[in-house]
């Protein structure tokens, strides 16, 4: 129905600029409405500012720009509709040092109310981890799961 | 809805019996390129009863069936068992505990369970429905995948929002 | 032939002249996520003829001119030089160092130059066409672009080899 | 012509081959000629076998592997028809680090031929540079570019 979209859409509206502020240290975002007329099939435009940057056509960003403000989005929509639990697959791999380290803040702070299940490479994602398995292939062709000793990480680093 | 643990065996490169036991907060799942981490997010989505091929990077849906190695032999069944605590009654069912099974024959037949009792594959969609979860609420993110949520065309990226709604 | 150095001014986000100065094996590149590393390659595609705008992540063709910043204002050209040591004659021209610009105008005007003559796009191309330099050879892959050589239909591959031939 | 074709299609074969055990520390592979009749037009297939692994479609392979073959086709490609230079940017972000080694490596010999730009977050692609350019922002929205100190590498590690 209109009304419940339209709560919907301004609620993920709110929650995006804040997401996007969060993982980006600021910045100013935009949801618009394709068709504002026929708001019951309109499609969804996203605008973006990056931080002392111009307003631009998402195409022109970074490739760690385009998956921060992605997670922005997928952040903002499990702020209003909240899932049980979240499976994200190496989603960290383009980010830089100071985007990853805020993205893991991030992901902290949603694993308080949903399961937080990362597949990463990265030592700063790993760090949040509160339990963390390895899949090893020891025997080619054939996984096998182990625990993995979280003050392991720490050495790693 | 809290995750408690998933089996997996005969699925993709997990031939022997494997179960990972989830915990509240964040869980981290790593090792090396082909080691199987992005084929235990795919156990998930199968379980949860995704049945595009694709969305699993296969070409026929036999294709989740481990297939054998140098070593060992092609198995004839892929099974994966999904088990979450209902205590906060948020899948519409009657259990504080649910337990989900999908399998998979070579012969292409395929079964489906909750907490042991054979249904239809529609009976494990209707049950997850409402909550959020999947791959097209993007609450389960593929490798690769987080770029599309951009790249999508506004009309596409509207059916996120009207599954929020 | 061995590249010596790019210039770039009004270039993406290099609004004030850069100069790149290259050695011979490896030179890596690195920063921050949007510092600009990519429009590096960007323009040394654009100025060795790449006519595809989405090759170049825009959607049109003045996107690649300075837009300005919250402090700057938009500048009216983009401007690229690429200026490389031709001492083995690998380039079918008369010169032992070779430099190669391309500017765009807002208006939409282009210019192209060798050794600061004025000359056509198709000039261009045709000074490096059988160096293997370039996008559709694969020896300039851009970000992402790698798992497409393995994606690519098998027809599609078929140029690459051709392209070898 | 079918002569030239054909002469290249088995050097790029033995190289691709040669290429791929070089990246994978071992594993075979095929190119195939999806129609042998026609040898003047016909689609190229690859198939390639894991070390220890079953031969698989491409599409099943993991993110790391995919990339990896897709280096080994390219670099196959290198050295039966040189390319004076090569811009590589962020191939290695999906790459474990024994990969990532072995990938850096490759690099480097082919240094010794043709100039590598590189373009990466990783460390250990970074120790084979020659040369290293930063590009910084700290003017927002406009690049600048330094010279990296080579000997700031070894102090990241
Ligand atoms: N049906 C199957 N039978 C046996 N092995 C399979 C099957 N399907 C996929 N595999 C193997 O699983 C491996 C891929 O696993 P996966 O994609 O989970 O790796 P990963 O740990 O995510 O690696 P990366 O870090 O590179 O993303 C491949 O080597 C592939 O050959
Ligand atoms: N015409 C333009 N005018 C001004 N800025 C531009 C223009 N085109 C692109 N940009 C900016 O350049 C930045 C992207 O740069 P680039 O893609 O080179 O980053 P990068 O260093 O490769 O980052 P990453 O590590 O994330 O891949 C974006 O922030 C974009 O806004
Ligand atoms: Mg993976
Ligand atoms: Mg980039």
């Amino acid at each position: 129905t209109r009304g419940v979209f339209e709560e919907t859409f301004e609620a993920v509206k709110k929650s995006f600029a804040e997401m996007f502020q969060r993982l980006f240290d600021g910045g100013k975002t935009e949801l618009v409405l394709v068709d504002p007329e026929n708001m019951l099939e309109s499609g969804i435009d996203v605008l973006v500012e990056l931080p002392g940057k111009k307003r631009q056509n998402l195409l022109l960003l970074s490739g760690g720009e385009r998956v921060l403000t992605a997670a922005a989005l997928m952040f903002a929509l499990m702020m209003v509709r909240p899932s049980p639990f979240c499976v994200l697959d190496e989603v960290d791999a383009p980010l830089d040092e100071a985007n990853v380290e805020r993205f893991a803040d991030v992901i902290q702070e949603f694993a308080e109310k949903s399961q937080m299940i990362v597949i990463t490479h990265n030592k700063s994602t790993m760090e949040k981890a509160d339990i963390m398995y390895g899949v090893t292939m020891q025997e080619p062709g054939i996984s096998k799961l182990v625990s993995v000793k979280l003050s392991a990480v720490a050495e790693m680093n | 809805m809290i995750l408690k643990k998933l089996e997996i065996q005969g699925f993709k490169s997990f031939a022997d019996r494997t179960e990972v036991l989830f915990t509240p907060g964040v869980i981290a799942v790593v090792g090396p390129n082909g080691s199987g981490k992005s084929n235990i997010s795919d156990a998930i989505l199968w379980v949860l009863g995704e049945q595009n091929v694709r969305a699993l990077r296969g070409q026929k849906a036999q294709d989740v069936i481990f297939a054998g190695s140098t070593k060992r032999k092609p198995v004839g069944m892929a099974e994966v068992s999904l088990t979450v605590d209902n205590s906060s009654g948020k899948l519409p069912i009657n259990y504080s505990e649910v337990t989900v099974t999908r399998r998979a024959y070579r012969s292409g037949e395929s079964e489906f369970l909750i907490n042991k009792t054979p249904c239809r594959l529609r009976d494990i969609y209707e049950l997850f429905m409402d909550t959020g979860v999947g791959r097209e609420a993007y609450s389960i993110v593929s490798q690769g995948e987080m770029d599309a949520l951009l790249s999508a065309k506004p009309e596409d990226r509207r059916a996120l929002f009207d599954e929020a709604a």
